[in-house]
């Protein structure tokens, strides 16, 4: 358990390092297991440094970027070990219009380098404007939901304010 | 293995049968607060397998029946079907002779969850061990549930190591 | 300390059933002391009905939703006793347009009934254009932040897509 | 009492003196992942005498001296001044003499904080009793942190239960 434990944290890490540069337009970040001599009851620390920034821990960082490196993680986590399909609920949330560009596209770089179907549930013009296609859902009858292939105009139409 | 579509019957707020085509790529999911789209992706997690109710937001697993509206009365089944594409022949000795695999979860009020592939009734440890080893499932790190980015980053270290166990 | 709890409870519940109404533009809710005879000891309780939608718990809604009524109840409390600042980070997040319209509404009316200061810090479009003022942090200086009066035009520009 | 402006010197990111003059109505503060936004409002709990270095995402108050950037050396001191509008003559006796109060807490790496009103040295103490008096303070309900929504919707009914005894 424990061999296979620090193989996994040496493949997700290769992959951490590499993402966060990615999403981040620069700086770096690693991961790091501590507080125990055995990895199967050990802590996962993130040490980042983000671009012109100090090295420090993840918790130091802005809601967004946080936000960003747990992204980064995550990916890692599904590079190393790719599903058929993954699934991001609103994880563009905090992010402003830049790292929601770079977001985009990695999305699109791991549409290319695995056979990942992915599906992003978002409120974000600039995700919407970079899917492949959009589905909307709607109540039209109050409590019911429906599903419904859309365009880009009409999509921007449903989320508008009324 | 591919997964080509999911069909939602009296699932929370999709009480009317809803065809989902997955396609290639990007796809993505829009709509206004409260309109049904993170009960789409918890239906992905139920018909994998998913045994726990309060993951989906729920006290008992009976809350993902259609409870009715005003309007409409509730439900006393809701049934998701998950259609994969076999045609690699990865899946599982038991399910490996079709091309097209038919996964469907049926819940009904009260008498808890039947599971069927292509037909024949099997238990909830087969469907979940289809999808394992497809390298998916109801606790994939890859299916990313609203919140769980904020959970990853507030959760102690010690807890924080678990995604690495998906990995492994 | 009993007695002070529950009439504070009181005035809040006012609030917030009449704030949860503004937000969701309908619908009904309000808050219940449970689980224990003692209030100092009781839990909070908050039973939601959305507009069209059936009454149940908090923790059956949407994100958004659920974000909209916590929202509720916290102007329900800050109404009860108005402090001179209110500053709320982020809070429009998860809203989709039609709900952050009618957060920045109420806003609006809760200058006009109390004497507060409000600051709203936000990546929204939306509740940039319905500010009185606008004021953008830079790092032109990699991490160190600036503090500039802005436009909204100007202020588009900075959160723009580089 | 009326918060007419804050200055931030060696706050967090804000190295050099910054001058933030809080107008009447509705003030929008936008900009970049990461620039600052969120370190301003820390600035205003922190004056008022927040003691937890955690809620301001630091693990000692010393992380709130500005730490040095690449090209910047780090600095051994912060100090914010509050400017408050007295007329209303609603301050505490003992500083209620002034049209305007100048609330400064000024900390240095390994010593500490100090308070200053009006140039007088005061105690912590003082100070939160001063904004309590006023309705505010750094654990004012009204100002809402980054995630504090969240807290407030996955709390546990007994600790969400606390809200109410900041209205009591
Ligand atoms: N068993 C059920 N029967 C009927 N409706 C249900 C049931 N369970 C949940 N719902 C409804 O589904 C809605 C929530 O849907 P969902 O969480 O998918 O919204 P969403 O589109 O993700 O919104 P957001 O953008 O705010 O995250 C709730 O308003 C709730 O009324
Ligand atoms: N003591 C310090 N010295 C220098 N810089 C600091 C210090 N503490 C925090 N910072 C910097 O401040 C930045 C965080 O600022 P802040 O949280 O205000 O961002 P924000 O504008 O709110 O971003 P977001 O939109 O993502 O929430 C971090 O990038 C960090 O590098
Ligand atoms: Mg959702
Ligand atoms: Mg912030």
């Amino acid at each position: 358990g424990r061999t296979r434990l620090l193989a996994a944290f040496d493949i997700v890490n290769g992959h951490f390092g590499r993402l966060f540069t990615t999403l981040f337009g620069g700086g770096e970040a690693s991961l790091a297991l501590t507080e125990s001599d055995d990895p199967l009851e050990a802590g996962l620390e993130v040490m980042v440094s983000p671009p012109g920034k100090k090295l420090g821990s993840m918790s130091l960082m802005s809601g967004g970027e946080q936000a960003l490196t747990a992204t980064a993680l995550i990916f890692a986590v599904f590079l190393s070990n790719p599903a058929p399909i993954c699934v991001l609920d609103e994880v563009d949330a905090p992010l402003d219009d830049a790292n929601v560009a770079r977001y985009c596209t990695l999305l699109d770089e791991m549409t290319k380098s695995t056979q990942t179907k992915f599906i992003a549930i978002t409120h974000n013009a600039v995700t919407m404007s970079r899917m492949d296609r959009l589905f909307g859902v709607t109540m039209a009858e109050q409590g019911v939901s429906q599903l419904l292939s859309m365009e880009l105009t009409q999509a921007e139409q449903l989320v508008a304010a009324e | 293995l591919a997964f080509d579509k999911i069909k939602l019957t009296g699932f929370k707020s999709f009480v009317d049968p809803t065809d989902f085509y997955i396609e290639p790529g990007l796809t993505g999911i829009v709509g206004p607060n409260g309109c049904g789209k993170s009960n789409l992706l918890e239906a992905i997690r139920w018909v994998m397998g998913a045994n726990s109710a309060k993951a989906m937001r729920g006290s008992a697993m009976d809350d993902v029946i259609f409870a009715g509206t005003k309007q409409r009365p509730g439900r006393n089944q809701a049934h998701v079907t998950l259609t994969i594409n076999n045609k690699a022949r990865l899946a599982p000795p038991m399910f490996n002779d079709d091309d097209v695999l038919e996964v469907t979860r049926l819940i009904t009020k009260g008498k808890g969850s039947k599971y069927r592939v292509n037909g024949q009734t099997v238990r909830a440890k087969d469907v979940q061990l289809l999808f394992a080893d497809a390298s998916t499932g109801a606790n994939s790190p890859a299916l990313v549930r609203q919140g769980q980015i904020n959970e990853l980053i507030s959760a102690k270290p010690e807890n924080r190591r678990r995604i690495l166990e998906e990995a492994a």
